[in-house]
């Protein structure tokens, strides 16, 4: 799976996700990538979100969307919506995955409960990274 | 900040070991590389929206990942792709699933979001809408690759030697 958040110079949010699904998958079986909310969610007022993971984890627990209400009705920041919902909720429940999300001040998340994620981040201030493995 | 971007390539337990150094290099190359286009796209103005799309399909047009040319097989040998991509102005969204034979998903996506009054479209029918909105189409084995061909033959086997020892 892949995926993108991006925060423009005009101050809107999107998310994108694209995905070649599971290996061996049968019976027209969808996972999160294309189910909004689920995988991918971008909102002008909190954030926008990609995931990558155990698809079906992510469709019950509504992980994109479930981030970006956390920061709406709660006022929690966006690492602290992201580690919640990830090594939180979704840890608990045996989902396993990752997201990336920034928010509308251009604060990135790159939040996951697995050992790798490939990953890479940027903005206009220089700062940007490249990595892979959890630490 | 001005602007802000992150992308993903896939999640999982994977571990150092899991990779040669090339392997490793690759990859680090190739996130690098789908930063970039979307570092010159946000940093010359453009749209969320498009920079988003441009870094997808991207990766979605590199065999390392597990999208477009690249993506795994499912259990009848076919490639089965879905993408799906939301503007956050507004609450536009557009979805694809099930297709194989969109070289880029991601741009389906983005049809249906611009182009429909829909969400999401599924099958045959999202393929019959991409192509009707000039969306490329390619011959389905333009996805394959031998890394994710011998993911599924590694998963029948698996699968058809549990079955013996059930039978």
């Amino acid at each position: 799976t892949v995926g993108c958040v991006a925060l423009d110079k005009q101050g809107n949010l999107a998310a994108g996700t694209s995905t070649g699904g599971m290996t061996n998958k049968k019976y027209g079986r969808v996972g999160d990538s294309p189910i909004i909310g689920a995988g991918t969610y971008a909102n002008n007022n909190t954030c926008a979100v990609s995931a990558t993971g155990h698809g079906e984890y992510f469709i019950r627990y509504s992980v994109a969307h479930d981030i970006s209400v956390l920061i709406e009705y709660k006022g929690l920041s966006l690492t602290d919506a992201s580690n919640l919902v990830v090594n939180d909720k979704l840890k608990k429940a045996e989902g396993q995955g990752g997201i990336i999300a920034v928010d509308k001040y251009g604060n990135i998340s790159l939040t996951m409960n697995t050992s790798g994620m490939f990953r890479a981040f940027a903005n206009s201030n220089g700062e940007e990274g490249v990595a892979i493995f959890n630490n | 900040v001005e602007w802000a971007i992150a992308i993903h390539g896939g999640a999982g337990n994977i571990n150092p070991d899991d990779y040669t150094k090339d392997q490793l290099s690759a990859y680090n190359q190739a996130l690098g590389s789908a930063l970039e286009i979307g570092k010159k796209v946000l940093s010359q103005g453009g749209t969320s929206l498009d920079a988003v799309e441009q870094v997808i399909r991207y990766m979605e047009d590199c065999p390392l990942f597990n999208a477009g040319k690249g993506a795994v097989f499912n259990h009848d040998g076919k490639n089965e792709m879905d993408a799906s991509i939301m503007d956050g102005n507004g609450l536009r969204a557009g979805a694809v699933a099930s297709v194989g034979d969109i070289k880029n998903p991601i741009s389906a996506a983005r049809l249906v979001m611009d182009k429909s009054q829909h969400v999401m479209m599924v099958g045959k029918g999202a393929s019959k809408f991409a192509r009707s909105q000039g969306a490329e189409i390619v011959d389905s084995s333009y996805f394959f690759t031998q890394k994710s061909w011998d993911a599924l033959q590694k998963a029948l086997e698996k699968e058809n030697s549990k079955d013996k020892k059930m039978g």
